[in-house]
Parts: C-alpha cells; sequence; structure tokens
C-alpha cells in the first residue's frame, strides 16, 4: 500500500 | 508602512490563482527584501513558497518587518476588479487591520482604491534546508502541464524517474498505463523548448498527480519550469518570476509502506 507523506516529516520546524 | 508598486497588477493575480487550489489563509510576510509567503496545504502533504524581490517592485518601500494575513478567497475576489495591465499597488500600515489595494489604468485616470480585511494567522514555518538534489530537469512548463494532465485521466500517480537515459513520467491505472519519456534536447530555434537534465545519481519517486496538476495553474507565470529530485525528499517544482524572484512548490513524495 502506498501512503502520501506529510511534508513536515522532512522539513525542520523554523 | 509597506508600500509596494507593481507594474501589472497580473502577476499578482496569476500567483494567487496558482496557490488559492492549496491555501485558503496565509501571511505575506513583508520586508525590506521584499513580500514572502510559506504555507502549507491542509493535509500536509505540500508545502508553497513564494518570494516577491522587492525589484520586481517599482518602488517599494516597507521599514519593518509586517505579516499581512490575507485570505486568499477575499484576495481573488479584489485582484478581480483589477484588469491586467493596471498598475497595483499595495499598502498597509505598520500594525495594520488591513490592506489597501490601488489599481490604476496606465491608459485613462480610472483609479481604484479597495481594502481587505486582515486576520490573525498562525502558521508553521518550515525551516527547508539548502538541498543538493540528484537530478534536476528544466522543461517547457506547458509541456510539464500536458504530462500532468494525460497522466491525471490514468491514475493518481505518477513514477517520475531520472536516469542518464532521461526523466520518464509513468503511470498505472484501472484502464492501463501510460508514459511520457523526456530526453535532453536543444532547440535552435527556440531555447524556450530545451529540455536539460541535470543527473548526479538516479533517482525514482512516486507523486500524487492531483498535487501536480494544481502547480501546473503556474504555467502561466512562466514558460520554463524546473524540477529537482532526490531520493526520498520532497519533489521542488519551481517558476522562475521576473528580478530574481520565484513560486516554489514542495510535494512529498509517496512512499510504500
Amino acid at each position: 500500500k502506498i501512503f502520501q507523506t506529510q511534508i513536515f516529516k522532512f522539513f525542520l520546524n523554523g | 508602512m509597506l508600500e509596494a508598486r507593481l507594474e501589472q497588477a497580473n502577476l499578482l493575480k496569476k500567483v494567487v490563482d496558482s496557490i488559492t487550489n492549496l491555501v485558503q489563509d496565509c501571511n505575506f510576510d513583508c520586508n525590506d527584501s521584499g513580500i514572502a509567503l510559506q504555507a502549507m496545504d491542509n493535509s500536509h502533504v505540500a508545502l508553497v513558497a513564494m518570494m516577491l524581490r522587492s525589484d520586481a517592485f517599482s518602488p517599494f518601500r516597507c521599514d519593518r518587518n509586517i505579516a499581512l494575513g490575507i485570505n486568499l478567497t477575499s484576495l481573488t475576489k479584489v485582484l478581480r476588479c483589477a484588469q491586467n495591465e493596471d498598475i497595483l499597488t499595495l499598502k498597509a500600515e505598520d500594525a495594520p487591520d488591513v490592506v489597501n489595494l490601488v489599481f490604476e489604468s496606465a491608459e485613462s485616470d480610472r483609479l481604484s482604491e479597495y481594502d481587505i480585511k486582515l486576520m490573525d494567522i498562525d502558521q508553521e514555518h518550515l525551516g527547508i534546508p539548502d538541498t543538493e538534489y540528484a537530478a534536476s530537469i528544466t522543461m517547457p512548463s506547458a509541456e510539464f502541464q500536458r504530462i500532468t494532465r494525460d497522466l491525471l485521466a490514468l491514475s493518481e500517480s505518477v513514477s517520475i524517474e531520472c536516469t542518464k537515459e532521461g526523466v520518464k513520467f509513468s503511470c498505472q491505472g484501472d484502464i492501463g498505463s501510460g508514459s511520457v519519456t523526456l530526453r535532453s534536447h536543444t532547440n535552435v530555434d527556440n531555447e524556450d523548448r530545451n529540455v536539460s537534465i541535470d543527473l548526479s545519481e538516479p533517482v525514482s519517486l512516486m507523486f500524487s498527480l492531483k498535487y501536480l496538476s494544481n502547480f501546473c495553474k503556474a504555467s502561466g507565470l512562466s514558460s520554463r519550469v524546473k524540477l529537482s529530485l532526490s531520493n526520498e525528499v520532497p519533489l521542488l517544482v519551481e517558476y522562475a518570476l521576473p528580478s530574481n524572484s520565484f513560486l516554489r512548490f514542495y510535494l512529498a513524495p509517496k512512499i510504500g509502506d
């Protein structure tokens, strides 16, 4: 199954 | 206070049209370098980052940091009141309740003035790291839009595979499958038609076509689009705007569970 990953998992909270 | 004059209202109209499907409310962060915007879509899958540098305006004046929290549906309603060729001036006080938009016709003496009420928007701000991407593809924005639209008719997802052979967009759906492969290409008559692929290592990622097709609403802003990919990081889709300004979309990849 493929799921859409949420973008904030990739970017640090600034 | 802020005072920013754009030669053509069309630029802001097109930027707002391009992002309004992804984002409802957002802060326009104004300072002496220009007007910036960063916002995630509701499902936090995509992120929009826009920068309109002060050089894109003439004149541009902003003494201190001002965040204009604007509902994009409201902004769209007001921008519809501007003709594409109108001169647009944005004005706001230092701690504003409203943003003021003035549209002037260069050809007649018409002057229209609108205020939009501002909102307090508490936005999560993401620090996007500088990334050395494994593959960058620069291509005609209309071509990317067409590929996205064509594959969306077959499937929800597209696989983008970049190798030294070229870049392959492929999808699989209920009715069958499809793919489009592009190779580096130089058009001697029209460099807008060039496809350039800069690859340091092969990449293969899967993305939602619905989001990509939303990003393609920005195709009218620039004849070229740049896609930057690295394995397991968000795709960057970038449209260059005048004066080194930009509209960027980031999209999280789909990953096998």
